[in-house]
């Protein structure tokens, strides 16, 4: 997928690595450290229209609908996650209890246009 | 930079760096908060002492073959009011919330001191302030343990599940084990409480499938 670089303007993925230390939180989040908290950002112009940034087949099925039936489509495509992974995370509850739990779709690892 | 650039999504001005920074902290607070389902970060009143949390994490991932899935949980025993002469001793554990239905796997871990006599044949009772009777007690396990130091003890999820009190009390009940008998009288035992070593319980719960309960209803 595409990273984001400051003058990029399509859909990209724009990456921020958060340390628990620098919320504060290093007190009850036991591990990891810090997560990535990626998100997407950038403009779908109608050929970028279903180019989940990974796989071709599902762009050149939406490019030629799109040609199929008018070459200026009404709706906008948007720049959306396409891959996201879960986060392990170790923490203590309000009771001193230690929680290992997954959350699910916490860290964005692909952008696409929608 | 002189020339304002704008968001390649909406066009609107972007941020100053630290102002991008200030929010996308925030929103690392709320997705954290939103994925763990909680309102507010837990206030920890009393955390449990460093080492005996690297102990307790060290032997679970000793222990754990396979990743678990869904939610592992460590709760330390907080009071109990053993009689250091004998080995019937409450351990208290404070659980935010007592094991759903989704409860899966249950153990109970006891640092034995090196004076331990012999075999020890221990019993395990849940109990329950709220039944009829003033506090009854319900057999949840029954172990036998020779030797000293680190024992893991296999408790019946099903019989720690349910009522919605936050504190699960355990009763233990030792006896020497000699011959094919046990003698009455307690042995000596003692339990480390307040230590590195204190008693702490191990449970793993399934993940709450959305809708599951639904599913089951149908």
């Amino acid at each position: 997928t595409l990273t984001c670089e400051p003058e990029t303007p399509l859909c990209c993925r724009r990456d921020h690595y958060v340390d628990f230390q620098e919320l504060g939180w290093q007190d009850w989040i036991l591990q990891p450290e810090g997560y990535q908290l990626n998100y997407c950002s950038g403009q779908c112009p109608p050929h970028l229209a279903g180019s989940p940034g990974i796989a071709a087949s599902f762009h050149s099925a939406v490019f030629s609908l799109l040609k199929a039936n008018n070459p200026w489509p009404l709706g906008t495509s948007c720049c959306v996650p396409t891959a996201r992974r879960p986060l392990s995370l170790l923490y203590l509850d309000r009771n001193g209890n230690v929680v290992k739990t997954d959350v699910p779709d916490m860290v964005v690892e692909a952008c696409g246009c929608s | 930079q002189g020339v304002r650039s704008v968001c390649p999504s909406c066009g609107a001005p972007t941020l100053a760096p630290q102002a991008e920074r200030a929010l996308v902290l925030e929103l690392a607070k709320q997705q954290i908060l939103e994925g763990l389902r909680l309102t507010s970060r837990p206030r920890i009143t009393n955390p449990p002492p460093q080492a005996a949390l690297t102990r307790a994490l060290r032997r679970l991932r000793q222990e754990s073959v396979a990743p678990a899935t869904g939610e592992e949980v460590i709760s330390f025993a907080t009071t109990t009011d053993s009689s250091t002469s004998t080995c019937s001793s409450t351990l208290t554990f404070h659980l935010s919330t007592l094991p759903s239905r989704h409860l899966y796997h249950a153990r109970l871990w006891l640092h034995v001191l090196p004076a331990l006599p012999g075999t020890l044949y221990l019993r395990i009772f849940r109990w329950s302030p709220r039944r009829r009777r003033r506090g009854s007690r319900t057999l949840l396990a029954e172990h036998q343990m020779t030797g000293p130091g680190w024992h893991a003890l296999t408790l019946p999820s099903s019989g720690l599940r349910g009522e919605e009190s936050r504190f699960l009390k355990l009763q233990l009940d030792c006896r020497r084990l000699e011959g094919n008998s046990t003698n009455a009288q307690q042995p000596q035992w003692l339990l480390d409480t307040v230590g590195d070593q204190r008693p702490f319980l191990e449970l793993k719960i399934q993940p709450n499938e959305p809708g599951a309960g639904r599913a089951k209803r149908r």
